[in-house]
């Protein structure tokens, strides 16, 4: 553990109760993509799998019962409890073209062809590329709601910590996880043109508005 | 062969 990734963990897990408190402030999902939010359970189900038969510490196993759990029941809340104020109108991005690219992706490139290193792998490609549908629905919109800007702006300062951490540690363990470094840097990128908006934009205190 | 990965990050 080093420090770039401990708050890269901890802005995770600040995101979760951004975006569970701003449902429950607002008693609405308004603005947050369903789409998303199902493919980040299905990423933490396949990467979390190894729950029942790896064991590395006790904050792992407890991160990654939290993030299974929280992701399920933000789920549920946009499902569920507050199901009247989502719009599938806005909602539109195609799921399946992040799904089987990112499978097949697995098949190809991983560390091992056995079930659960591509379930692994598959987990690492889709969380890459799960914010899609969520942007999208920000395009769409062409603007966002403050305090959503800030759940995103979180999740994307958690991938991008990352980045620190894994110099880190290939400088002092001299380990290196491509797979995890090349799909990190691209979920990264993803956040980049959200990222001038939110600094440009709402750290000055106006709302975050995509230009025309 | 790497068939023994250790994935220690979350």
């Amino acid at each position: 553990m080093n420090v770039f990734r401990l708050l890269g963990d901890l802005a995770h897990l600040a995101s979760i109760f951004i975006l569970v408190h701003k449902m429950h402030i607002t008693r609405s999902c308004r603005g947050i993509s369903f789409k998303t939010q199902a493919l980040y359970v299905l990423v933490f189900l396949t990467r979390y799998l190894d729950l029942f038969w790896a064991w590395i510490s006790w904050y792992n196993f407890l991160m990654k019962i939290f993030f299974i759990s929280s992701s399920c029941y933000i789920l549920y809340l946009v499902h569920y409890r507050f199901r009247p104020t989502y719009d599938p109108s806005l909602d539109t991005f195609k799921v399946e073209y992040l799904v089987g690219p990112c499978f097949v992706l697995a098949l190809i490139f991983n560390y091992h062809f056995d079930f659960s290193e591509i379930l692994w792998t598959f987990s690492i490609y889709l969380e890459a590329v799960a914010i899609f549908p969520q942007l999208f629905m920000m395009q769409r919109t062409g603007e966002a709601e403050t305090i959503t800007t800030h759940y995103l702006a979180a999740l994307g300062v958690y991938r991008a910590l990352y980045i620190p951490n894994w110099i880190y540690r290939y400088y002092t363990e001299g380990t290196v996880d491509p797979i995890a470094i090349v799909a990190g840097i691209v979920q990264t990128g993803l956040y980049l043109d959200f990222f001038y908006v939110y600094v440009t934009k709402v750290l000055q205190g106006q709302k975050f508005e995509l230009p025309a | 062969d790497e068939g023994n990965v250790v994935h220690d990050e979350l």
